[in-house]
């Protein structure tokens, strides 16, 4: 609210191309996708998702909410009135990545313009970088950021280079109120697939499918899913009665998650992993640090082997850690999961060691007796200048 | 932003656009806009994304989730809709159109 629109830049700014006007050729769907949107985000339980473009505390009404939701897996396809420069060009303007051809964890370049045609001048296709974070079929998932305004934006990947893998679905995900940094995408090949099946059917516009980009680069085998990174395969899925979170197996019978996730020591928790096979262990919760420790570590003995999981090495020296946190704005309500807490895995690694080799848990218990600069970093507190003491 | 992402940014800033939507007798109602990407040049089609639209259809949003509605043909949004598409000078001048010496960007006056 409040962006008035900006008029083409001018002669000594970036030169636009002033609008040219268009016409609607038809509004099309890919139905697997919309399949996969009522799966994952339209049952009863996955309620608490929203796509709406506006912060879950922003006025918007109930009827233009829905509107939104109804339109989340609907694009368009125009064509420019005649006399546009582009038109000088020749050949396709971009090729496209099949379903498949882009693995889980790959590199993607999204290019959209934040808040649309407001300020072009400066926000026309602004760039953002991430990974295709996850799959179900079209339905993608990118870190990379996205903000309102950006949908229908393009996603490209590294490889094949500059292939249009996807287009912006929904910029912004809300989980129970928290904004979940990931961006919802409908992959570029189904779509445009779509698009040709609804073009064969309207005679007078249907020799344009001969004009949509091709598939290039092949797939590699479907479902998307494979195996995926082989460091993946570490992840698992920790449960705790309604809670649930993330955690690294350490060793076929070792998982540390966090505290926060298997609070209580002695607790039963079950271990989910997917790769390479999907299979749920259960555990006991050897360890959890104190609530007041700023280390949210917890230790979990499985009753069985985590078989084929390769096992992650350690590193020498750190530059990442284990997310302990996200950091949450208490105002908005807003959680941003980029923004992390991590603990070093080297502050880790000898205390796990040892209860790994001995059983013994003291260097865990280490970890409720922190330095007082450690607390302050994690209560994101500024560090409490030395008080004078007074001479009186 | 490495050599990888050369091409890339390439493809994403050519095929890049805006497309906006508009009401031919209430221009003071504003605009809905989105981003887009030119799949071919010669003519200009535009792939962006359908929610602009909603506000357009003569039936409703009820249209876009009528059991096996996979696509709507043009006219099944109202007479009054005008859209205009507007993209990058990358886009357009595709042969040495460079200004030398202009910066990519500056603060213009926005």
């Amino acid at each position: 609210a409040g962006l008035e629109p900006c008029k083409a830049a001018q002669p000594h700014g970036r030169l636009l191309q002033p609008p040219h006007a268009a016409e609607l050729l038809l509004l099309l769907s890919c139905p697997a996708f919309r399949a996969h949107f009522a799966r994952l985000f339209g049952s009863e339980a996955a309620e608490q998702w929203r796509f709406a473009s506006a912060a879950p505390d922003e006025e918007v009404s109930g009827e233009e909410e829905e509107d939104q939701l109804r339109a989340l897996g609907w694009f368009a396809l125009l064509r420019v009135r005649p006399g546009a420069e582009a038109e000088a060009a020749c050949g396709p303007a971009v090729t496209v990545a099949p379903l498949g051809a882009v693995a889980k964890g790959a590199p993607l370049l999204a290019c959209g313009s934040p808040f649309g045609a407001f300020c072009p001048d400066i926000f026309l296709n602004t760039l953002s970088r991430g990974v295709l974070s996850n799959t179900a079929g079209p339905l993608l998932l990118t870190d990379a950021r996205c903000l309102p305004g950006t949908e229908g934006g393009g996603v490209f990947a590294a490889r094949p280079a500059g292939a249009l893998v996807a287009l912006v679905a929904a910029p912004l995900c809300w989980k129970a109120r928290e904004w979940v940094g990931l961006t919802l995408l409908c992959a570029a090949a189904p779509l445009l697939r779509a698009a040709r099946d609804a073009l064969a059917h309207l005679p007078d516009v249907a020799a344009l499918a001969a004009l949509l980009p091709p598939e290039v680069g092949t797939p590699r085998g479907l479902p998307l899913r494979g195996p995926g990174p082989p460091w993946a395969a570490a992840a698992v899925l920790v449960e705790f009665g309604s809670v649930w979170g993330s955690g690294v197996a350490m060793a076929p019978r070792l998982v540390v998650t966090c505290r926060h996730v298997a609070p209580r020591e002695m607790a039963k928790v079950l271990v989910h992993s997917a790769n390479p096979k999907s299979v749920a262990i259960w555990g006991c919760v050897v360890f959890a640090t104190q609530e007041t420790s700023p280390y949210d570590i917890a230790v979990v003995s499985l009753e069985e082997d985590l078989e084929g999981v390769p096992m992650p090495r350690p590193a020498e020296y750190f530059h990442e850690g284990i997310v302990a946190s996200n950091t949450r704005d208490n105002n908005t309500g807003a959680t941003y999961p980029h923004l992390n807490f991590s603990i070093p895995i080297t502050v880790l690694q000898p205390a796990l060691q040892r209860y790994h080799q001995t059983g013994d848990l003291g260097g865990l218990r280490e970890l409720d007796r922190t330095t007082e600069p450690v607390r302050v970093v994690w209560r994101l507190q500024r560090p409490l200048p030395a008080i004078p003491r007074s001479k009186l | 932003m490495g050599r990888q992402w050369g091409p890339s940014m390439r493809a994403a800033e050519q095929a890049g656009c805006v497309v906006s939507a508009s009401r031919a007798e209430q221009p003071e109602e504003g605009l809905w806009s989105c981003s887009g990407v030119i799949l071919s040049r010669n003519p200009v089609l535009v792939l962006c994304h359908g929610g602009i639209f909603t506000p357009f259809l003569r039936g409703g949003s009820g249209a876009l989730t009528a059991a096996g509605a996979t696509f709507l043909p043009g006219d099944s949004c109202g007479d009054d809709l005008r859209l205009h598409v507007q993209w990058g000078p990358t886009a357009a001048s595709v042969a040495g159109r460079k200004e030398p010496g202009r910066p990519g960007l500056c603060t213009p006056r926005c």
